[in-house]
């Protein structure tokens, strides 16, 4: 069964983690 | 200057990396790229690659042995990177017979040696699959390079990718994706040395320009 996770929102994470590149 | 601002270790350098759908249709080849990292070629005033404690990971992949975290712990620290992925689902292609599912990846590095690549599809931070491939150099340019041209996809990924394009909304995809991860272990054959990791993680692209990605070196501090 599956463990239930922290979501990954709640982590400790860099803000340009949530932010999609206009271009690569 | 590559091993601050691009997936590379003192030893081995991520050159290319794709995963791909490729078909023929009137005698053209049609590819559709669902993650693709390209080659670059940085310099002293590209900014350096920002940093995720990998603690805050470590669940996301086996915790079991041979995990991220056992990983880690044997180093060396600056082979560990994570790529966030934003993938590109927007592919019209039609699945069924005559569609072929690949990935293609590029390494550059500087000893005459075997590599092992390891790639680990987890869900729910367990092991649902793992492919292990064998990599021989060739001395090109006075680099060893290292490639895993058109490797087949599994059949666990090729499903996975087209209940994914078949949800309905791209933020559902998105709640399954927080929960899918791969790691990739490139190590020394003989050794067992650990050249690279690299944790992937996803998201489903909202950009009319196709894949995109962040990449972060992974640190302990």
């Amino acid at each position: 069964c599956a463990v239930e996770q922290v979501p990954m929102r709640k982590r400790q994470l860099p803000a340009s983690f949530w932010e999609e590149p206009k271009l690569t | 200057v590559w091993q601050d601002r691009t997936i590379a270790s003192a030893k081995l350098r991520l050159l290319e990396y794709s995963a791909f759908l490729e078909t023929q249709r009137d005698r053209e080849t049609y590819k559709h790229l669902f993650v693709h990292i390209g080659p670059s070629n940085p310099g002293y005033n590209d900014p350096v690659l920002e940093s995720i404690d990998v603690r805050q990971i470590y669940d996301k992949f086996s915790e079991k042995k041979g995990g991220l975290k056992e990983l880690y712990e044997k180093g060396p620290h600056n082979a560990f990177f994570l790529v966030k992925f934003w993938a590109d689902l927007s592919s019209d292609i039609e699945e069924g017979s005559g569609v072929f599912y690949g990935v293609s990846s590029q390494y550059s590095g500087t000893e005459n040696i075997t590599i092992s690549v390891s790639t680990k599809v987890c869900s729910f931070g367990k092991q649902v699959v793992e492919k292990v491939e064998t990599e021989y150099a060739h001395m090109e340019g006075g680099k060893y390079v290292f490639r895993i041209h058109r490797s087949p996809m599994c059949e666990y990924m090729i499903n996975f990718i087209h209940k994914l394009k078949h949800l309905p909304e791209k933020y559902m995809m998105n709640s399954v994706l927080e929960n899918f991860t791969i790691l990739q272990v490139v190590s020394n054959r003989e050794t067992q040395e650990t050249l690279l990791c690299i944790a992937f993680v996803f998201e489903v692209s909202t950009s009319e320009h196709g894949a995109q990605y962040h990449v972060y070196r992974l640190v302990n501090d």
